[in-house]
């Protein structure tokens, strides 16, 4: 049987906020490793990795690897039921098709279950060999998301480029154009703050910002996104969660034919 | 005219 218990349940809401938009289905993987997820966007530009390590969860237990495909938004619409400071039990027993999810109050004066159907899902999987990166970008993760935001009442697709000056997100559309660059901050009085930019190589992509938009959904999770570009790589958009893993986003660029 | 790549253009299937 598989069973995570997780203290913290609101962060499952967070995580399932920001992939369900995203991705339709897909199978999540259970393993003495953690609760893992990868898929694809339906036009198989993006690609989602989600992974929570058994260590994180105040409870796991794992007796084989499992795999259960589940309807994002079917998992987000009981997930919503959990309230914020609920804690989060996730059951599947070996051989069933159902998933059950437990809430429980932190006063234990109000306890929910909700029974999902498990899917079979024919899922692509997707190798992704570690690389190194022209340059990384750290950089608070509200700050990400507003530039994102804005950039897309201008533009669709946003340029990223990176060098010695900074980070410049620039976008044009039919009424004009927009730049705005973030230079690296350290000396700020929080990390979260802070703006990291490592460049071993200066680099330009261009990206549809629809997907940007999407990825910022995730914002919640962690107070700093970290932005790895590469001229020949997909970028990937990292949002780590607190002492348990990653979510991450991987995005297939735009070029000029 | 700009075109979007597929991200399977990069990642193989495991």
């Amino acid at each position: 049987m598989f069973e995570l218990r997780l203290e913290q349940g609101s962060l499952l809401k967070k995580v399932m906020e920001a992939i369900k938009d995203l991705v339709n289905d897909a199978n999540f993987d259970c393993s003495a490793t953690g609760f893992s997820m990868q898929a694809m966007d339906s036009s198989h530009v993006a690609l989602v990795a989600l992974l929570l390590r058994s260590e994180g969860f105040e409870h796991y237990r794992c007796d084989r690897n499992i795999s259960m495909g589940i309807n994002l938004a079917n998992m987000a619409k009981i997930l919503k039921c959990a309230g914020n400071d609920d804690i989060v039990t996730v059951k599947a027993d070996d051989g069933t098709d159902s998933v059950t999810f437990m809430f429980e109050s932190p006063t234990q004066d109000k306890i929910s279950d909700f029974e999902l159907k498990l899917m079979d899902i024919d899922s692509e999987h997707l190798g992704i060999p570690e690389a190194e990166y022209d340059a990384i970008v750290r950089m608070p993760s509200a700050e990400f998301a507003r530039i994102c935001k804005d950039l897309s009442s201008i533009g669709d697709t946003v340029v990223i480029s990176v060098t010695k000056e900074g980070v410049k997100f620039s976008t044009r559309g039919d009424i004009g154009t927009a730049n705005i660059v973030c230079r690296q901050n350290t000396s700020v009085d929080k990390p979260e703050e802070a703006t990291i930019i490592e460049m071993k190589e200066m680099v330009s992509l261009t990206f549809a910002l629809r997907y940007m938009n999407s990825f910022a959904k995730a914002t919640p999770l962690a107070s700093q996104v970290t932005i790895s570009l590469s001229s020949d790589l997909p970028v990937v958009v990292e949002y780590k969660i607190a002492e348990m893993g990653y979510i991450r986003f991987y995005l297939a660029p735009k070029i000029e034919e | 005219r700009s075109v979007q790549l597929s991200i399977k253009e990069f990642y193989r299937s495991s």
